[in-house]
Order: C-alpha cells, then structure tokens, then sequence
C-alpha cells in the first residue's frame, strides 16, 4: 500500500459517500444517471468475485464490501424508492448503457492477462469501468446545470483512478515485475475521459458558479 | 504481499 492508492480508495470512498449523501438524506437523485451506477454495480460484481476465495487484508475485503453494498443500494435506491425514483431523470438518461457490456466482454475474452474465469471477468470489470462514466457525461450534458454534490461526486470519481495511475507509476518503479498493461491503459481511458469535465469543474471553482 | 497473480488492488 502507498500513499497514492490509499488517497485513491479514499477519494472513491468520498464519491460514495457523497452520493449516498444525496439520495438518502435529501432523498433525490436529480442529475444522477441510474445506467452509470448499474454499469458500476456491474464493475464491482464483477471484479470482487475473488473476495470468498483470496484474502488480500481486512481493509481490501472491507473496502470491497463498502463498494459492493454502497453500489447495489444505490441502484435499489433509485429504482425502487419512491421518493428517490421521482427524482430520476428517466426521460434524459437514455444511454443504450448495455452495448458497452457486450464489447467489454468480448474485449475481456480477447485481451487479458490469464485465460481464466476469474481473471477474464476481473479484466472485463477494468474494461467496463473505463466506460461506466459515459452515461453520466451525456446526462450531465442534458441537464444544464448540476448541484454541487452530483459535481463533487463526478469529481472525486475521477479523481480516484487518477491517483491510481501515481500509484502504478509508483509501484513500477519500488516493485520489480509490476507490470500491468492492461489495468494502465485502462485506466488512463477512464481518466481522460474526464479531460472535459475536470475543465469544467475548474473553471466553477475559478468563476464561482454552478457547473455549467 | 499477496499470492502471485491475485490482484491486491481494488
């Protein structure tokens, strides 16, 4: 553990909180896109498959607990809370979200670093991960403006694998053989695509008004 | 540090 990773679990964390912040205690989700947080249930379903059968330490299976229930309630929480599912944006949430998963997959089958169940299902929930944020960009774009904690919860979520990245840099070069092409490049994807909000969200912080 | 080719990272 370095200290990049671990201000990368934390700010993931934060992004977590944040969001069950806003839909549990002002019980909306105005600006939140339902398809992002089903693609990162997904992810994490996915990518913690490994949690029954390696112990890694308390705070990785901890911390994969916290992701796994924080991801799956918020996803009930917005279909099936009444109060919380008046405030989804049905009509402008519309990104065809599941012909990312095909391609993933297909990618994941294609491009991986062993041939096994548990590590083609790890890399496709990399793969999936990279791309879970794009509904939530395009919905970001329909509704004009957002509310501070739908942009601290966009920022921090892509914060968190940008950390991830001075983590690899740092792992590569304080561990021998730490290699892992594939989660570097996948995670470079998934940070750039932030590029354009991050822009955004600065220029709130220098101009002092809402995200546009 | 973990078993070789589990992932240690979340």
């Amino acid at each position: 553990m370095n200290i990049f990773r671990l201000a990368g679990d934390m700010t993931h964390l934060a992004s977590v909180l944040v969001l069950l912040l806003k839909i549990h205690t002002i019980k909306s989700c105005a600006g939140v896109s339902l398809r992002t947080q089903e693609l990162y249930a997904i992810v994490f379903a996915t990518r913690y498959l490994d949690i029954f059968t390696s112990f890694v330490s308390v705070y990785n299976t901890f911390m994969k607990l916290v992701f796994l229930g924080s991801s799956f309630s918020i996803v009930w929480y917005m279909r099936y809370h009444k109060a919380v599912h008046r405030t989804y944006d049905r009509e402008q949430d519309t990104f065809r979200h599941w012909f990312l998963v095909l391609p993933c997959l297909v990618l994941a089958l294609l491009i991986h670093e062993k041939f096994t169940f548990l590590e083609v299902l790890w890399t496709f929930s990399l793969y999936l991960e990279a791309v879970a944020i794009l509904p939530q960009l395009v919905l970001l774009q329909r509704t004009r403006n957002i509310d501070n904690l739908t942009g601290q919860y966009i920022f921090l979520l892509g914060g968190y694998r940008g950390l991830y990245i001075l983590n690899w840099i740092y792992r590569y070069f304080t561990e021998p053989h730490f290699v892992h092409w594939i989660t570097w490049i996948a995670g470079l994807v998934q940070t750039l695509l932030y590029a354009d909000f991050f822009y955004y969200y600065f220029l709130r912080f220098i101009g002092g008004r809402g995200v546009e | 540090d973990t078993p070789k080719g589990f992932h240690d990272e979340l």
